[in-house]
């Protein structure tokens, strides 16, 4: 049984950012929490497992590799919040072709040989999607819980029964979904819903978990996440640090 | 060699739509070129080979299911455009793991045994990025050409080496680079760049391709993309029809 080989306890909250197709910003609402946790006082972790798109890195502006000492992974630090990406290892152009027993063993690795130290959360950024590597590393999660990350079109909650079959598949329990680019505001502060309503809250009666919250397409969301900043300066991030 | 069972001729021009991630409007784009296509006169088919999210049937309208006459499939035609899409014979909500040689048949019964008649025009939806489906079914075509869509994203030409490198390894040259999601257009007809600047300029040069122009983030795109109604209605698509 694949769940005999979880990893090692490695804080006490356990969270996987998933989505049920790339693009809708699973990356950037995963970086938005960890600076949202770590504002609010808590020690913060995040694992970007990734492996279609490593962009937690430069999301929060981390410019420096980890370090090994006795074979221990020591996470980079930024802001307070501890980083390791599986993109730190893999030079910058190359596709990444994981395939099976390379990428179980990579995976496996990157889960127990990190030398976290006592942090409260840990924030898994998991591929987009449920193919067979998400499936991987969701397996190999204890107690986590799932974040689901959808845009607002009724087609969004489509994914639903996938990301609904594939926590069960892991028994992992859905904790909510976050609608992202849900709406978009106007200067006269009206809102232009550009990618439709209500696939969020769709979504999270399907799969019966709670609807976190809403974020808006933002300008200042992408612009903050492209240079690393912090959304708080920007005072867009209200939304994302209430959920 | 992968290449010897390229598919016999299916018409005198073979467009691949591609794209690094999902999420960026890869399916609406070659809806719209499919309509724009028609549009101008010609015969136009559409092969929805995207095993991730078969949405091609939905945004032209298409409600019927292709027949079987002695054993060739017949597509669906809707507005004059020919349609034969995988999700037709996968049922809706069941997560398709197309895996190795279950998948090579699949993809080749797709491409060979479809009775496509008289076309012009034959623009095949790949699925998102380059891993290994997207590149079994790049081989299997004859003289495609391959178009990309992006988003503005600087991040976005990340993805240009891997393309590039794709459509090496599978014998297609890069046709050129549409940018979808390029701006919004406020009321007062100024733009605002939510996703950033020029990321499908500078991936057109890094593959050495044309650029082939930009689309607005536009409500009522994503609205004709749901209703699987044409954009012309909309006279939104004048971009895309020059394209
Ligand atoms: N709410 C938002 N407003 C504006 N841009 C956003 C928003 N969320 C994400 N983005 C941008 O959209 C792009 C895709 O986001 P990303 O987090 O990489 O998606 P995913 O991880 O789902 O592939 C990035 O350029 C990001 O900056
Ligand atoms: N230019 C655009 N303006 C507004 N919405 C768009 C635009 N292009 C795509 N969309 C919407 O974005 C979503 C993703 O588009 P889709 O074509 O499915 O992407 P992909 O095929 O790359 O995964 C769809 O809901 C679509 O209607």
């Amino acid at each position: 049984d694949a769940k005999d080989d979880t990893v090692p306890h490695i804080a006490d909250k356990l969270i996987a950012i998933s989505s049920g197709k790339g693009g809708v910003g699973k990356s950037t609402v995963t970086a938005n929490l960890a600076r949202a946790f770590a504002e609010s006082g808590m020690k913060v972790g995040v694992l970007d497992a990734d492996v279609y798109g490593f962009s937690i890195p430069r999301m929060l502006g981390v410019n420096v590799q980890p370090t090994l000492i006795d074979d221990m992974i020591v996470p980079a630090i930024s802001d307070g919040i501890k980083v390791v990406s599986m993109g730190f290892f893999v030079p910058d152009d190359s596709p990444v072709v994981w395939r099976g027993p390379l990428l179980h063993k990579a995976i496996t690795q990157f889960m127990t040989d990190v030398a976290w130290g006592d942090i409260d959360l840990l924030l898994l950024d998991l591929p987009p999607g449920t193919g067979d590597v998400t499936i991987t590393i969701a397996q190999k999660l204890p107690k986590a819980q799932l974040v689901v990350v959808t845009t607002p079109q009724p087609a969004a909650a489509h994914v639903a029964s996938r990301v609904a079959a594939m926590a069960e598949k892991t028994n992992l329990s859905v904790l909510g979904v976050i609608e992202n680019m849900s709406y978009y505001v106007l200067p006269d502060k009206s809102r232009e819903y550009v990618f439709g309503r209500d696939g969020g809250r769709v979504l999270a009666r399907k799969v019966n978990a709670e609807f976190l919250g809403e974020i808006p397409l933002d300008k200042r969301i992408r612009e903050a996440a492209d240079t690393g900043s912090s959304l708080f300066e920007a005072k867009v991030a209200d939304d994302i640090a209430e959920i």
